[in-house]
């Protein structure tokens, strides 16, 4: 199964995590 | 020819069934390929999506995988005998990587079948949520994130689909856009106490908005018309009595579970602070962002021993919620790179609303093994249902909508803290 977010953020939203990383409930995703 | 018609005799013998799984095939590659051809759009001018991709999708795409999900999830609800419990468990839980440390419930002979021990909770505390805007939903595997290029959203580099067919399009009689309200002309950040909003030309702090403010509060507004007729009356009434549910009307889960109404309004008095004012009042406002913001995405992919309940990754309010009845093809990465338009083929529930920047929304997606998805503050809500005999069966792209505006008077949708639960993935 899959999980999609689709959000508005300013254009400096940064992501915190690359593709193919594990990831767990609550760890940071990314930030202004 | 009428004797050897007659005496001739007649000898049957099995076809290989390769013979009959590729006849399949050929007919459902020939289906495709002439319905490929045709406008991608239907007679309401809907996004049409067909299935497309190498032949591994052609087949996926014939097999009957909505039964064999409900078979496999009829499967994983019979109850094993408790001696076999906690020897199953482990060995799914060595097969599939899962830590049994972590468990609300380490009794391993609790869990009656697969299916209850698939949808496991966690001991509080096991995920620590990090302090930062956005965290992760769900255990799992980023496949992939960015920003939202025109309307279409990248699946996996070089395929993309559309965010209308994956979201669904506000249909033609949607619900206006609600009341916006006139805020100081700077970018909302986290709200501190004495933010004012200016509504209508009237200053009032978040407590007076919020309906949180003790007389003490030195903050009153500049005239005595009311913010708008409905605020402050609700507020004052939602503090007082939580207004009585009408028939039919959602229950709020929390003031369900007996949690007492104050209680209630503080938690979404706390999510209104972290939204900040303008998303706190700003509703309906959907996916167009604002001057000097873009749309995001990312996709986690959870795996089958991955914790399969899912959380709020910000603090924001739900104030809608779309069930797409869809196929259930696996979402594993080797399909995700093949298949073109997985996400908006498959069965999916969209929770719409917003967050303290704008628009928000979170798509849990099903798959073949776990097409059933749970929301715990939607007790109405049925995905991967069988279609009745004579029922119609949706087309696709279209859905089934749902408004949270009872479950808060005060914030008009769904309000959810970071990181609560807020649902999961059951198998089948």
């Amino acid at each position: 199964s899959t999980v999609v977010l689709v959000f508005e953020a300013p254009a400096s939203f940064e992501f915190a995590v690359r593709a193919g990383e594990k990831v767990r409930v609550g760890e940071r995703l990314g930030g202004v | 020819v009428a004797d050897a018609w007659r005496t001739t005799p007649t000898k049957w013998y099995p076809l290989p069934w390769f013979v009959g799984a590729c006849l399949l095939v050929f007919l459902q590659y020939r289906r495709n390929a002439r319905a490929s051809k045709d406008v991608e759009v239907d007679e309401d001018g809907e996004h049409v999506v067909r299935l497309r991709g190498p032949w591994q999708v052609h087949i996926l795409g014939a097999l009957p995988l909505r039964n064999m999900s409900r078979i496999w999830g009829y499967l994983n609800s019979l109850e094993l005998p408790v001696w076999f419990r906690p020897i199953g468990f482990r060995l799914y839980a060595w097969a599939f990587g899962c830590d049994l440390s972590e468990l609300a419930e380490p009794d391993l002979r609790s869990y009656p079948s697969l299916g209850a021990f698939f949808y496991r909770a966690l001991k509080p505390g096991a995920r620590p949520i990090a302090d930062a805007p956005l965290v992760s939903p769900a255990d799992g595997t980023v496949l992939h994130f960015g920003m939202v290029q025109g309307s279409r959203v990248e699946q996996v580099k070089g395929l993309t689909y559309s965010l209308d067919a994956l979201l669904g399009v506000e249909r033609p009689d949607g619900r206006a856009s609600t009341s916006r309200v006139a805020f100081p002309e700077r970018e909302l950040g986290a709200v501190s106490d004495e933010e004012f909003a200016n509504v209508n030309g009237i200053e009032y702090s978040l407590d007076q908005l919020l309906g949180t403010s003790s007389p003490s509060t030195p903050s009153t507004p500049t005239e005595t018309t009311p913010l708008r007729n409905d605020f402050p009356a609700d507020l004052e009434a939602y503090q007082r009595h939580p207004p009585p549910k009408r028939a039919g009307e959602r229950v709020d889960a929390s003031v369900a579970s007996g949690q007492p109404a104050s209680e209630t309004v503080a938690e979404h008095v706390t999510v209104a602070r972290e939204l900040g004012v303008r998303a706190a009042l700003d509703r309906g406002h959907g996916l167009r962002p604002r001057p000097g913001n873009a749309l995001f995405f990312t996709v986690v992919y959870l795996a089958p021993g991955d914790y399969h309940r899912f959380h709020s990754p910000a603090a924001w309010v739900v104030e809608k919620r779309r069930h797409f009845t869809g196929e259930l093809f696996s979402v594993s990465p080797y399909i995700a790179r093949r298949l073109e338009n997985l996400f908006v083929l498959n069965e999916r529930v969209a929770l719409l609303g917003r967050w303290r920047y704008g628009a928000f929304s979170m798509i849990p997606v099903g798959a073949t093994n776990v097409g059933s998805i749970k929301i715990n503050f939607d007790k109405e809500l049925r995905t991967n249902v069988r279609v009745r005999r004579g029922e119609g069966r949706q087309r696709p792209g279209t859905y089934e909508e749902a408004v949270y505006d009872g479950a808060s008077q005060l914030l008009h949708g769904q309000p959810l803290r970071q990181g609560q639960e807020m649902g999961g993935f059951c198998l089948g």
